[in-house]
C-alpha cells in the first residue's frame, strides 16, 4: 500500500496547500500514483488543481466523511496524469460540529479510507489551519506528517503547539504516527529573520528537515489563479525547481521508510 | 460605549494578527482606550505584544469564555499606554468542543462582555483562521468587521465564503453586524497579481475598502520576535507608516459610524 501523508501546521498561510499541490504534481509526473485529499473547507487545493467546485453532483471529502461515500466515488481526475483529487468543500466547515458527538469522531477519515483497495503510492492530505477535529482525523488516518514551516517568527512559535499535539495523538489515537519531514517555505535568504528561523528549525528537527528550501517566488502564488500546479504553469520558475527537488528528496526518503 | 471590531478572515496568514496588534497600538498612542482580545489558540497577538503566556496564574480568553471570569480580571497591561490585552491560550483549541453542546454556544463571548462597564473606545478581537465556533462568537459579539485581505489569489477566493458567513450571521445571530472596512495587506506593487487583487477588492467592496494599503515590509514580521508592535520596534519603517495611516482612517470612519 501507499504512504498516507498529512500536510499539517495550524499556523495559517505557511504553504500547506502550495506544498500539497506542487509536491503531488511532481510525484505524479515521476509516475507515482498520487491522491490529493483536500480536507480544508476553503478547498484551496481543489481550485489550485482546476477542480470546478460548483459542479453540485460531484462527491467530495464531506461525502466521504459524513455520507460514507467510498473514496473511489469521490475521486476526480486533474490536468496531471496519475494525480486524482478528493475535492474540498465549504460543507466541511459544518463537519466538525457533526463529528463532535460521535464515538469514533477522530477516526472517521481513517475508517473511510479502510475500504479503498485501488493501488496508490501517495495519499496526501491538505489540512486546514487548525488543530480541530478535521486535522485530528488526518492525524489519525496518516502514517506520517509533512510539516511546512514559513520562515517567520509566528510560524516558528506555533511549532511547539504542533509538537504537543503530535505527541498527544501518538500516545492516544495513532501510535504509528511519525514525522516524515519538515520543509521551510517562502524563504527569503536576504532577511536575517529567515536565516535565523532556518537555523532554529534545523537544530530542532535535525535530519527530519529537508535539505530543499522553498524560496519565495511569485510564480507559485500566480499558478492557482489558473488552476494549475507550478509544473504546468511555469516549469522553469525557481518555485518549480524547488518543488521538483523536494519531490526527489521525498522519493528517496520513502524508500528508506 | 466603544466600538467592538472583529478582525476576521478564515484564510490563514493574511495579516489578521499583524493588523490587530499594530492598529491597536497606533489607536492607543492617539489616546484611545483600546482592548485587544486574542481569540486565537495560537495566541500570536498576545506574544506580539510581549505577554508572557507561561504565567499560569493569569486569566485569559478561555477563563472569560468558559470559566466566566469577568473581562476586567482577564486584562493585562502592555508596553503601550492605553492598550490592554485579554490573552489567548492553547486551551481555546478545546473551547470549540466545550461550547458545541451549549444552547447559547454562539453568544458566550457576547454575554461575557455584557458585564464589562469600564470605559473603552475600541475592543479589537483577533480571530483564528476558521469560521468555527470561536469566530462565530466574535461575529455575534462584534458590531463590525475589519477584514484584512492578502493581495493573493487564494485569499481573494476565500472572500466569497466570508461574505456568505457574514450574511448568515446577520440574518440569524447578529442583525446589527456591519462591515467596518477592508484592508489590503502584504501588498507588493511590483507584481501583477497584487494589482489585480486590489482592483477586484476595490470594485467588490467599494468605499468600504480603506485607501491605506499595507505594503509587504520585513520589519512587520521581525517585530513580533521582540514582543513589540511596529510603533515600538521600528516607528520609521514603511510598515509603521502604513498602520499609522490606517489608524487615522479608522478614527475618521468611527466618527461617522
Ligand atoms: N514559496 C512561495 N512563494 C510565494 N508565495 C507563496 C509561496 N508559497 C505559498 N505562497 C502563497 O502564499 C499564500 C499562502 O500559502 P498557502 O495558501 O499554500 O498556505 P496554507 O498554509 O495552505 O494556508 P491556510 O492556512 O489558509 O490553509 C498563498 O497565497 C500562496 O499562493
Ligand atoms: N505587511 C506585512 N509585511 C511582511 N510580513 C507580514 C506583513 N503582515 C504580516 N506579515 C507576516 O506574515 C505572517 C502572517 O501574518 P499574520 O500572522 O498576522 O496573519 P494571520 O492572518 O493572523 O495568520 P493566522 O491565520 O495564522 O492567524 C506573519 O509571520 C507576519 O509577521
Ligand atoms: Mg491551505
Ligand atoms: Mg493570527
Amino acid at each position: 500500500m501507499g504512504l498516507i501523508l498529512a500536510v499539517v501546521n495550524q499556523k495559517g498561510g505557511v504553504g500547506k496547500t502550495t506544498t500539497s499541490v506542487n509536491l503531488a504534481a511532481f510525484l505524479a509526473i515521476r509516475g507515482k500514483r498520487v491522491i490529493l485529499l483536500d480536507l480544508d473547507p476553503q478547498a484551496n487545493a481543489s481550485s489550485g488543481l482546476g477542480i470546478d467546485k460548483k459542479k453540485e453532483d460531484n462527491k467530495n471529502t464531506y461525502s466521504l466523511l459524513i455520507d460514507k461515500t467510498s473514496l473511489k466515488d469521490c475521486l476526480q481526475p486533474t490536468s496531471v496524469r496519475n494525480l486524482q483529487v478528493c475535492a474540498g468543500t465549504i460543507d466541511l466547515a459544518g463537519a466538525e460540529i457533526e463529528l463532535a458527538p460521535l464515538d469514533q469522531r477522530e477516526h472517521c477519515l481513517k475508517n473511510a479510507l479502510k475500504g479503498f483497495t485501488d493501488p496508490y503510492d501517495y495519499l496526501i492530505i491538505d489540512c486546514p489551519p487548525s488543530l480541530g477535529l478535521l486535522t485530528l482525523n488526518a492525524l489519525s488516518a496518516a502514517q506520517a506528517l509533512l510539516i511546512p514551516i514559513q520562515a517567520e517568527y509566528y510560524a516558528l512559535e506555533g511549532v511547539t503547539q504542533l509538537m504537543e499535539t503530535y505527541h498527544t495523538v501518538k500516545q492516544t489515537i495513532n501510535p504509528e504516527l511519525e514525522i516524515f519531514g519538515v520543509v521551510l517555505t517562502m524563504f527569503d535568504g536576504r532577511t536575517q529573520l529567515a536565516n535565523q528561523v532556518e537555523q532554529d528549525v534545523r537544530s530542532y528537527f535535525g535530519e527530519k528537515t529537508f535539505k530543499t528550501v522553498i524560496p519565495r517566488n511569485v510564480r507559485l502564488s500566480e499558478a492557482p489563479s489558473y488552476g494549475q500546479p507550478i509544473s504546468v504553469y511555469d516549469r522553469r520558475s525557481k518555485g518549480a525547481e524547488a518543488y521538483l527537488k523536494l519531490s526527489r528528496e521525498v522519493l528517496k526518503r520513502t524508500k528508506q521508510w
